[in-house]
């Protein structure tokens, strides 16, 4: 019936959107990662932040690759020939593309108030 | 370190957000402590602390203006400064039992917490004024003079006046004046100063850059006020003054001079060096 067909269209369109999304999901992309310094015990001498938004990057990076997974051209290269011979070589890593500094507000061994940047301490991106 | 603690690991496994606490040992805790502190260049943990910390507000500003500023470097972002890679901002405030600065307004500063490795690039004394009935400037903290006790004779009634920064190239023996080096100077007009307490910042970096190559060297700071007359408020003039300072209180007052040094811990440069080498391998 034309009812039944509709339903059955319907439902294999919410399932294919579904396997896409969860297929989408499981894409290369950044994700949290935070120590809280009190939880630790740190923050007697941590005065800023009170903790560490690190974030860290994981997921496939299959192919096609679109074009927000940032993929070098290498990695495009290395899934290719992974989807056709996966004994052959591994697929592309997810891997941080973009840091950016982290300010620091604390107390030295000897007690004197340092503020400190240091390089390449939070995720900003993540790419293949 | 010597119980376990509840370590929380916060992540997101599609759109839920998992939360999950657990206990982790004392031993793991300590390895990962040792791996921060040996990330933030620090031998050991801090001593626990029994008062509270007193941040500098210039620091925290300072910490504000950093963070969220999303520059790809870790230099200090201050404009108009010469802190060139400076990466580390250190507090340091004047030593009360020194014995070292025998005359003046001097100040004295302990730099021997600043690592080997470290290359000072800039520093800077702050010193905060109160303006008296907008006619006369009393420096507060230098040598935690006495309000009170100042005579107002001494202090005149002026409405700018030039403050000089000297460096203690050889101190005095007695009460003589020793032999100064001035390195910087600032004509305060408080005519033009709305706030009655504001702060004026120094340029010492060379004085500071003497005492890094031979900490031996370290005499501090004489201050010296110098009215349009000519008239230099030094000991001579203010020998009236009581000298108060509270000797138990070593963390710094809200007012107290302060210098800030910036210094560059080179691990930037390491890992700059690093990369250009591997891209050249490649």
């Amino acid at each position: 019936s034309a009812n039944a067909n509709n339903n059955g269209a319907a439902g294999n369109k919410k399932r294919k959107n579904h396997r896409n999304k969860n297929r989408k999901r499981n894409l290369c992309s950044r994700h949290k990662m935070f120590v809280d310094f009190t939880d630790v015990g740190w923050n007697d001498w941590i005065v800023a932040p009170p903790g560490y938004h690190a974030f860290h990057c994981t997921g496939e990076c299959p192919f096609p690759m679109a074009e927000h997974l940032n993929a070098t051209n290498h990695a495009v290269i290395q899934a290719l020939v992974n989807s056709m011979n996966p004994q052959m070589v591994p697929p592309p890593c997810c891997v941080p593309t973009k840091y950016s500094s982290l300010s620091l507000l604390y107390t030295d061994s000897s007690d004197k108030i340092v503020l400190k940047n240091y390089n390449e301490m939070v995720v900003d991106a993540c790419g293949c | 370190t010597t119980s376990s603690r509840n370590f929380v690991a916060s992540y997101e496994i599609e759109d839920s957000h998992v939360e999950v606490t657990r206990s982790v040992e004392p031993q793991v805790l300590a390895r990962l402590e040792s791996q921060f502190l040996k990330l933030f260049g620090m031998p050991r943990r801090p001593s626990k602390r029994s008062a509270p910390l007193k941040v500098p507000k210039y620091l925290i500003d300072l910490y504000n203006a950093q963070t969220g500023n999303d520059l790809g470097t870790s230099n200090l972002h201050l404009p108009g400064r010469h802190t060139r890679t400076a990466n580390t901002v250190r507090t340091f405030y004047h030593l009360p039992s020194s014995t070292g600065v025998r005359w003046g307004h001097g100040l004295k500063f302990d730099l021997s917490s600043i690592p080997d490795h470290e290359k000072v690039t800039g520093a800077e004394l702050r010193l905060v004024f109160n303006k008296k009935n907008n006619v006369s400037l009393v420096p507060v903290g230098v040598d935690a003079m006495d309000i009170s006790a100042l005579d107002s004779d001494s202090m005149g009634s002026y409405n700018s006046v030039r403050v000089l920064v000297n460096d203690v190239i050889k101190p005095s023996k007695k009460d003589d004046e020793p032999h100064m080096f001035p390195i910087d100077t600032k004509y305060v007009d408080l005519s033009k100063r709305k706030k009655n307490s504001f702060w004026i910042t120094f340029d010492i970096f060379p004085a500071v850059s003497r005492w890094m190559e031979n900490p031996k060297s370290n005499h501090g700071l004489v201050i010296q006020v110098i009215h349009p007359n000519g008239q230099v408020m030094s000991q001579s003039t203010l020998k009236h003054i009581r000298v108060r300072r509270d000797t138990d209180n070593l963390s710094g007052q809200e007012n107290d001079p302060v210098l800030f040094t910036y210094s560059d811990d080179g691990v930037n440069k390491k890992q700059r060096n690093a990369k250009a080498l591997s891209r050249a391998y490649r």
